[in-house]
């Protein structure tokens, strides 16, 4: 781990009064290695590395502290500040029902975590109603009505043949019908340089004038993970993001790019393939993962 | 990087961050970059495409280095065997309509094995590729044993005389020691009725994949063996170098490329359409 890293470099630094750009040079070209192998983007290892180095020239070093433990703790608090301190909410509406968004690349999670968010959105007392636009992948619209039935929450009934614009309208008014407050929209997954898919999915946000837009994405992208969160967050917008397949082994770099480029906060963590398997986000774990 | 002309500092920094942004990983870059500045500092190379040459064809030879045997090679075994492996999303079930659809269109049989019957909606999934590609379809309940339905398919597949027998598998990480015993009790069981088979094992990999790619194919490597790989969405921005890592430190071949979600998006792996791809 980083520590483990530091322990050669460390000793350069012993006996110094302070830090300086000079004597933390090494171990920055540690830690961007370190960040570099947990898939966080070059990019972002730059500007992140220049934060940390803001951070700790002119630091003082402190007696009886290993000088390179320091340095460590500088960058998993500069980390943990970056992928976002506190746990954010969802953004309900202030009056009417709630409309969230899920948007996101092919295979990403959007369906399954859309019917994880409805659990718990039920177990907050909401009474959540699903809507798949997803009228391309091979039996989509059977997948999410497949675990609404789990849920025993109400899917509205789309099919292959209607248009993703008139499956939003219609499943608005049904959500006026049946008493429900919140609407989760799952949609197709699609290229970020896909641009009939793109102008479909901003027409589909227009539509449904959303207050919550979630971007999920796969916690073990690697460095096109900016990219994709860039054009969405620029064509579409996002309010939040879901980082899933975080009961994996990746050390989740993307988390790091795709907050830095986009600043939406990181609302939710996938940890599992089951319904219950949403937890919100926690940056100090993910921040002791991608360091190493 | 094109726009740059003399061999500075600038170049060479430019050069290491497209690199990096295709996930080639640290340990190949900067082993690239050494041997690079070593040689201008030799004077071998004198301008910035003659760089760009060095390295394209530096990376070449580590895609070379794997034996290459095409997945849709002429069947010699009926039924030909392909186990389909790979985590969650990765895109195997497209894939194998993909594959499914070139053996039907030069009028070779195919069944495929819905033994992904965990996820919602797996087989009605697996069912549309069926149709679409002209293939029989063997699948139980949901919740049923995955090895059942790749023995009952088996059976089926040698009945009927198929050329071709395609499983379907579900997604699962490779850090789940459960689900890892599943897959492998799957092979067992095929291997046990048809003695030689799966034919190919198939590892499905997603472009967009990080460094996390190389433990998963080595993770997969390492408990049921893996033939080859199929690389996916390639159609996006991602530039898969991550799979450079794994064709030379564990020899295993990518041999397909997926670009696209629909039924004729499937392309053989050509290297050096690969690296140019990395600095185009
Ligand atoms: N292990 C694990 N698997 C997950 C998680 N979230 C989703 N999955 C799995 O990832 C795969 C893809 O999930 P989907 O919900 O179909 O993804 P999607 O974004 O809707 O896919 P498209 O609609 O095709 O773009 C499925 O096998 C899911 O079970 C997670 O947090 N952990
Ligand atoms: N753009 C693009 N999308 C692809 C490609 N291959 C698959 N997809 C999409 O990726 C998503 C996931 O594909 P699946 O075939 O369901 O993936 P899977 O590995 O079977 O998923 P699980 O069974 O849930 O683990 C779907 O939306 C596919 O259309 C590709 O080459 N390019
Ligand atoms: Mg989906
Ligand atoms: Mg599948």
């Amino acid at each position: 781990n980083l520590s483990d890293r530091f322990e050669g470099i460390v000793k350069r630094i012993q006996g110094l009064h302070k830090l300086t750009e000079e004597n933390i040079s090494e171990s920055m070209r540690e830690v961007r290695m370190a960040l570099l192998e947990a898939d966080v983007n070059v990019g972002v290892v730059k500007k992140f590395i220049a934060d940390v180095k803001q951070q700790a020239v002119g630091v003082e070093t402190m007696r009886g502290v290993n000088p390179g433990h320091q340095v460590v703790k500088i960058v998993h608090d500069e980390l943990v500040k970056t992928l976002g301190g506190q746990t954010e909410k969802i953004n309900f509406a202030e009056r009417g029902p709630t409309v969230i968004l899920m948007t996101g690349l092919q295979g990403s999670g959007k369906t399954t975590t859309t019917a994880k968010l409805a659990r718990n959105l039920s177990s907050q007392g909401y009474r959540p109603m699903l809507v798949s636009v997803d009228i391309y992948r091979p039996a989509a619209l059977e997948q999410l009505k497949v675990l609404g039935q789990q849920l025993d929450v109400p899917v509205f009934d789309s099919t292959v043949d209607m248009d993703p614009i008139d499956i939003c309208r219609q499943a608005l008014d049904a959500l006026k019908q049946t008493g429900c407050n919140v609407l989760v929209v799952d949609t197709a997954g699609r290229l970020h340089i896909d641009d009939n898919m793109m102008d479909e999915l901003a027409r589909i946000r227009q539509t449904v004038n959303p207050t919550e837009i979630l971007f999920v994405a796969d916690s073990m992208t690697g460095q096109d993970a900016v990219t994709a969160a860039r054009e969405f967050n620029e064509r579409i917008g996002m309010t939040g993001v879901v980082l899933t397949k975080l009961d994996g082994d990746t050390r989740g770099g993307a988390a790091l790019s795709i907050k830095q480029v986009t600043g939406a906060p990181i609302k939710f963590m996938g940890v599992g393939e089951k319904i219950n398997q949403l937890e919100v986000f926690h940056p100090e774990r993910i921040a002791g993962r991608i360091l190493g | 990087i094109g726009s740059h002309t003399k061999l500075d500092d600038d170049f060479m920094d430019e050069l290491e961050e497209v690199l990096f942004s295709s996930d080639i990983g640290v340990d190949i870059t900067m082993r690239i970059v050494n041997d690079l500045r070593r040689d201008v500092k030799k004077n071998l190379l004198k301008d910035t495409s003659e760089v760009i040459g060095f390295i394209e064809s530096e990376l070449v030879s580590i895609v070379r280095g794997a034996k290459v045997e095409p997945v849709d090679a002429t069947v010699e075994t009926k039924p030909y065997v392909i186990l389909v492996i790979g985590v969650n999303g990765a895109g195997k079930t497209t894939t194998i309509g993909k594959i499914a659809s070139r053996f039907t269109a030069r009028g070779e049989s195919v069944l495929l094995a819905a033994a992904d019957t965990f996820r919602a909606a797996a087989i009605d999934q697996l069912a549309t590729w069926a149709q679409r590609s002209g293939s029989d379809l063997v699948s139980h309940k949901n919740g049923s044993d995955p090895s059942a339905v790749v023995f009952d398919a088996l059976k089926a597949a040698r009945a009927r005389g198929c050329d071709v027998l395609i499983a379907d598998t579900a997604g699962r990480l490779h850090s789940k020691v459960n689900l890892m015993e599943e897959l492998k009790k799957v092979k067992r069981i095929i291997s046990r009725e048809l003695p030689g088979a799966p034919h190919e094992t198939l590892l499905v990999l997603d472009a967009t994949t990080g460094q996390n790619a190389v433990s998963q194919a080595r993770i997969f490597d390492e408990a049921i063996g893996v033939t080859g790989i199929a690389l996916t969405k390639l159609d996006g921005t991602a530039k898969g170098g991550v799979v450079l890592n794994i064709m030379e430190t564990l020899k295993i071949p990518v041999k397909l490329v997926g670009v696209g979600e629909r039924i004729e998006d499937l392309r053989p792996f050509v290297p050096e359409d690969f690296v140019h791809a990395i600095f185009s």
